[in-house]
Protein backbone atom coordinates (compact mmCIF):
# COMPACT_ATOMS: atom_id res chain seq x y z
CA UNK A 1 0.00 0.00 0.00
CA UNK A 2 1.01 3.54 -0.50
CA UNK A 3 1.57 5.65 2.22
CA UNK A 4 1.20 9.69 2.43
CA UNK A 5 4.24 11.81 3.29
CA UNK A 6 4.06 14.95 4.70
CA UNK A 7 5.76 18.15 3.50
CA UNK A 8 7.47 18.24 6.92
CA UNK A 9 9.89 15.19 5.86
CA UNK A 10 11.24 17.47 3.24
CA UNK A 11 11.37 21.01 4.23
CA UNK A 12 13.38 22.55 7.03
CA UNK A 13 11.35 24.95 8.83
CA UNK A 14 12.77 28.54 8.81
CA UNK B 1 0.95 52.07 4.56
CA UNK B 2 -0.21 49.64 2.00
CA UNK B 3 -2.60 50.43 -1.41
CA UNK B 4 -2.52 47.86 -3.92
CA UNK B 5 -4.91 48.76 -6.92
CA UNK B 6 -5.48 45.85 -9.69
CA UNK B 7 -7.03 47.38 -12.69
CA UNK B 8 -9.57 44.40 -12.44
CA UNK B 9 -11.30 42.98 -9.60
CA UNK B 10 -11.23 39.48 -11.41
CA UNK B 11 -7.66 39.14 -11.24
CA UNK B 12 -7.59 38.80 -7.28
CA UNK B 13 -10.23 37.18 -7.23
CA UNK B 14 -9.22 34.15 -9.44
CA UNK B 15 -6.03 34.04 -7.45
CA UNK B 16 -8.11 33.90 -4.36
CA UNK B 17 -10.63 31.08 -5.77
CA UNK B 18 -7.21 28.97 -6.56
CA UNK B 19 -6.57 28.21 -3.79
CA UNK B 20 -9.08 29.08 -0.82
CA UNK B 21 -10.73 25.39 -0.46
CA UNK B 22 -7.25 23.80 0.73
CA UNK B 23 -6.05 26.64 2.86
CA UNK B 24 -8.26 28.50 5.68
CA UNK B 25 -5.74 31.32 7.31
CA UNK B 26 -3.44 33.20 5.54
CA UNK B 27 -0.85 35.92 5.96
CA UNK B 28 0.02 38.13 3.12
CA UNK B 29 3.25 39.40 3.49
CA UNK B 30 3.09 42.55 1.51
CA UNK B 31 6.33 44.87 0.96
CA UNK B 32 7.96 47.22 -1.86
CA UNK B 33 8.09 43.96 -4.11
CA UNK B 34 4.09 43.12 -3.74
CA UNK B 35 2.18 40.94 -1.97
CA UNK B 36 3.12 37.11 -1.28
CA UNK B 37 1.64 34.17 1.04
CA UNK B 38 2.36 30.85 2.10
CA UNK B 39 0.13 28.36 4.05
CA UNK B 40 0.20 24.34 4.22
CA UNK B 41 -2.95 22.68 3.95
CA UNK B 42 -4.61 20.90 7.69
CA UNK B 43 -2.85 17.75 6.63
CA UNK B 44 0.12 19.06 6.18
CA UNK B 45 0.77 17.67 2.78
CA UNK B 46 0.05 20.30 0.06
CA UNK B 47 1.99 24.04 0.53
CA UNK B 48 0.56 27.09 -1.22
CA UNK B 49 3.05 29.86 -2.14
CA UNK B 50 1.83 33.14 -4.45
CA UNK B 51 3.97 35.79 -5.25
CA UNK B 52 2.41 38.81 -7.18
CA UNK B 53 4.39 41.26 -8.39
CA UNK B 54 3.82 44.87 -8.79
CA UNK B 55 3.76 45.21 -12.07
CA UNK B 56 0.42 43.17 -12.06
CA UNK B 57 -0.88 45.78 -10.25
CA UNK B 58 -1.91 49.28 -11.84
CA UNK B 59 -0.95 51.23 -8.81
CA UNK B 60 1.19 49.82 -5.83
CA UNK B 61 2.02 50.99 -3.18
CA UNK B 62 3.44 49.94 0.38
CA UNK B 63 6.11 52.14 2.45
CA UNK B 64 6.60 49.70 5.23
CA UNK B 65 6.53 45.69 5.40
CA UNK B 66 3.16 44.84 6.57
CA UNK B 67 1.64 41.23 7.40
CA UNK B 68 -2.36 40.69 6.48
CA UNK B 69 -3.74 37.77 8.14
CA UNK B 70 -6.96 36.64 6.67
CA UNK B 71 -9.21 33.90 6.58
CA UNK B 72 -10.11 33.45 2.64
CA UNK B 73 -13.48 32.14 3.51
CA UNK B 74 -14.16 35.92 4.88
CA UNK B 75 -11.87 37.26 2.26
CA UNK B 76 -13.62 35.18 -1.03
CA UNK B 77 -17.31 36.42 0.42
CA UNK B 78 -16.39 39.90 0.65
CA UNK B 79 -14.21 39.56 -3.07
CA UNK B 80 -17.92 37.82 -4.35
CA UNK B 81 -18.87 41.71 -3.48
CA UNK B 82 -17.13 42.98 -6.05
CA UNK B 83 -17.26 42.45 -10.25
CA UNK B 84 -14.82 41.13 -12.37
CA UNK B 85 -14.42 44.53 -14.15
CA UNK B 86 -14.21 46.87 -11.43
CA UNK B 87 -11.14 48.22 -10.31
CA UNK B 88 -10.32 47.00 -6.73
CA UNK B 89 -7.69 48.81 -3.79
CA UNK B 90 -6.88 47.26 -1.14
CA UNK B 91 -5.71 49.61 1.59
CA UNK B 92 -4.21 49.02 5.04
CA UNK B 93 -1.97 50.73 7.51
CA UNK B 94 0.99 49.55 9.29
CA UNK B 95 -0.09 47.78 12.11
CA UNK B 96 -3.33 47.22 10.61
CA UNK B 97 -7.07 45.28 12.49
CA UNK B 98 -8.52 45.30 9.24
CA UNK B 99 -8.30 45.45 5.52
CA UNK B 100 -10.22 47.88 3.51
CA UNK B 101 -11.46 47.00 -0.15
CA UNK B 102 -12.36 49.19 -2.58
CA UNK B 103 -14.60 48.10 -5.98
CA UNK B 104 -14.78 51.27 -8.54
CA UNK B 105 -16.88 50.89 -11.19
CA UNK B 106 -15.39 54.07 -13.45
CA UNK B 107 -18.54 53.85 -16.04
CA UNK B 108 -21.28 53.84 -13.94
CA UNK B 109 -19.42 55.71 -11.38
CA UNK B 110 -20.06 53.77 -8.15
CA UNK B 111 -18.16 52.68 -5.62
CA UNK B 112 -18.19 49.86 -3.26
CA UNK B 113 -16.31 49.66 0.34
CA UNK B 114 -15.61 46.84 2.26
CA UNK B 115 -13.66 46.29 5.71
CA UNK B 116 -12.17 43.10 6.66
CA UNK B 117 -11.39 42.16 9.96
CA UNK B 118 -8.01 40.97 10.19
CA UNK B 119 -6.23 38.00 12.74
CA UNK B 120 -3.07 36.91 13.83
CA UNK B 121 -1.93 33.95 12.48
CA UNK B 122 1.15 31.83 13.72
CA UNK B 123 1.98 29.92 11.10
CA UNK B 124 5.70 27.94 9.68
CA UNK B 125 7.58 29.46 7.44
CA UNK B 126 9.07 26.80 5.59
CA UNK B 127 12.18 27.14 3.38
CA UNK B 128 11.13 26.24 -0.11
CA UNK B 129 13.62 27.86 -2.56
CA UNK B 130 16.53 26.37 -4.23
CA UNK B 131 15.10 22.69 -4.80
CA UNK B 132 16.45 20.65 -7.36
CA UNK B 133 14.21 18.37 -9.59
CA UNK B 134 14.73 15.38 -11.79
CA UNK B 135 12.45 16.83 -14.52
CA UNK B 136 10.50 20.09 -15.57
CA UNK B 137 7.34 19.49 -17.58
CA UNK B 138 5.44 22.41 -19.18
CA UNK B 139 1.89 21.45 -20.43
CA UNK B 140 -1.18 22.89 -21.08
CA UNK B 141 -2.86 23.78 -17.75
CA UNK B 142 -6.58 22.50 -19.11
CA UNK B 143 -5.11 19.26 -20.61
CA UNK B 144 -3.23 18.54 -17.26
CA UNK B 145 -6.74 19.43 -15.48
CA UNK B 146 -8.44 17.21 -17.53
CA UNK B 147 -6.40 13.90 -17.20
CA UNK B 148 -5.94 14.46 -12.91
CA UNK B 149 -10.13 14.76 -13.32
CA UNK B 150 -10.26 11.60 -15.49
CA UNK B 151 -7.96 9.19 -13.68
CA UNK B 152 -9.66 10.43 -10.00
CA UNK B 153 -12.56 8.86 -11.28
CA UNK B 154 -10.63 5.28 -11.18
CA UNK B 155 -8.53 6.27 -8.17
CA UNK B 156 -7.17 7.93 -5.71
CA UNK B 157 -3.60 7.98 -6.26
CA UNK B 158 -2.57 9.32 -9.31
CA UNK B 159 0.98 8.02 -10.55
CA UNK B 160 3.26 10.10 -13.44
CA UNK B 161 6.35 8.63 -15.11
CA UNK B 162 8.36 10.78 -16.94
CA UNK B 163 10.76 9.01 -19.48
CA UNK B 164 12.69 11.39 -22.05
CA UNK B 165 9.92 10.84 -24.71
CA UNK B 166 6.76 10.60 -22.72
CA UNK B 167 4.96 12.00 -19.69
CA UNK B 168 2.32 8.70 -18.71
CA UNK B 169 -0.16 9.53 -15.77
CA UNK B 170 -1.21 6.15 -14.45
CA UNK B 171 -4.87 5.17 -12.09
CA UNK B 172 -4.84 1.95 -11.38
CA UNK B 173 -8.14 1.43 -9.02
CA UNK B 174 -10.65 -1.00 -7.81
CA UNK B 175 -13.33 -0.66 -11.18
CA UNK B 176 -10.52 -0.89 -13.25
CA UNK B 177 -7.03 1.07 -14.61
CA UNK B 178 -6.28 3.91 -16.96
CA UNK B 179 -3.50 5.80 -18.22
CA UNK B 180 -3.05 9.13 -20.21
CA UNK B 181 0.55 9.52 -22.08
CA UNK B 182 1.45 12.88 -22.86
CA UNK B 183 4.17 13.61 -25.65
CA UNK B 184 6.33 16.61 -26.03
CA UNK B 185 5.56 18.63 -29.18
CA UNK B 186 6.01 22.47 -30.03
CA UNK B 187 2.49 23.73 -31.17
CA UNK B 188 4.15 26.95 -33.81
CA UNK B 189 0.15 28.50 -34.23
CA UNK B 190 -0.56 27.57 -29.87
CA UNK B 191 2.84 27.81 -28.19
CA UNK B 192 0.31 27.47 -25.35
CA UNK B 193 -0.65 24.24 -26.39
CA UNK B 194 3.09 22.75 -26.80
CA UNK B 195 3.90 20.01 -24.41
CA UNK B 196 7.73 20.34 -23.53
CA UNK B 197 9.75 17.81 -21.13
CA UNK B 198 13.25 18.53 -19.67
CA UNK B 199 14.62 15.65 -18.16
CA UNK B 200 17.86 15.27 -15.85
CA UNK B 201 16.85 11.15 -14.60
CA UNK B 202 13.58 9.76 -15.47
CA UNK B 203 10.79 10.09 -12.24
CA UNK B 204 8.31 7.57 -11.10
CA UNK B 205 6.63 8.81 -8.71
CA UNK B 206 2.41 8.59 -6.97
CA UNK B 207 0.60 11.62 -5.69
CA UNK B 208 -2.93 11.46 -3.61
CA UNK B 209 -5.33 12.68 -6.20
CA UNK B 210 -7.65 14.77 -3.74
CA UNK B 211 -4.63 16.92 -3.98
CA UNK B 212 -4.35 17.16 -7.80
CA UNK B 213 -8.22 18.10 -7.86
CA UNK B 214 -6.77 21.48 -5.21
CA UNK B 215 -4.05 21.86 -7.40
CA UNK B 216 -5.99 22.09 -10.94
CA UNK B 217 -8.26 24.82 -9.31
CA UNK B 218 -5.49 27.15 -9.98
CA UNK B 219 -6.05 26.18 -14.10
CA UNK B 220 -7.63 29.22 -14.87
CA UNK B 221 -5.05 31.65 -13.99
CA UNK B 222 -2.92 30.55 -16.52
CA UNK B 223 -2.42 28.74 -20.26
CA UNK B 224 0.11 26.51 -19.21
CA UNK B 225 1.09 24.40 -16.03
CA UNK B 226 5.11 24.03 -15.13
CA UNK B 227 5.63 20.66 -13.02
CA UNK B 228 8.67 20.04 -11.49
CA UNK B 229 9.27 16.18 -9.51
CA UNK B 230 11.74 14.69 -8.53
CA UNK B 231 11.97 12.04 -5.50
CA UNK B 232 13.82 13.62 -3.32
CA UNK B 233 11.36 16.79 -2.75
CA UNK B 234 7.72 17.58 -3.16
CA UNK B 235 6.84 18.24 -6.41
CA UNK B 236 6.23 22.02 -8.10
CA UNK B 237 3.31 22.51 -9.86
CA UNK B 238 2.77 26.60 -10.93
CA UNK B 239 0.68 28.76 -12.51
CA UNK B 240 2.33 31.99 -14.06
CA UNK B 241 1.17 35.01 -13.30
CA UNK B 242 1.75 38.18 -15.40
CA UNK B 243 3.77 39.10 -12.87
CA UNK B 244 4.53 36.58 -10.55
CA UNK B 245 2.85 32.96 -9.34
CA UNK B 246 0.94 30.34 -7.84
CA UNK B 247 2.98 27.67 -6.90
CA UNK B 248 1.88 24.26 -5.07
CA UNK B 249 4.28 21.92 -3.34
CA UNK B 250 2.93 18.71 -2.98
CA UNK B 251 4.36 15.26 -0.97
CA UNK B 252 4.25 12.32 -2.92
CA UNK B 253 3.27 9.12 -1.53
CA UNK B 254 5.34 6.14 -0.64
CA UNK B 255 5.22 2.60 -0.52
CA UNK B 256 6.04 0.89 2.56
Amino acid sequence: AMRQKTLMSFFKKD
Amino acid sequence: MLEAKFEEASLFKKVIDSFKDCVQLVNFNCSEHGIAAQAVDDSRVLLVSLSIGTESFQDFRCDRNVTLGADLSSLSKILRCGNNNDNLTLIADDTPDSLLLLFEDTKKDRISEYSLKLMDIDADFLDIEGMQYDTTITMPSAEFAKVVRDLNQLSDSLNILVTKDTVKFVAEGDIGSGSVIVKPHTDMDKPDDSVKVELDKPVDLTFGSKYLLDIIKGAGLSNQITIKLSSETPALFEFGLQSGYLQFFLAPKFNE
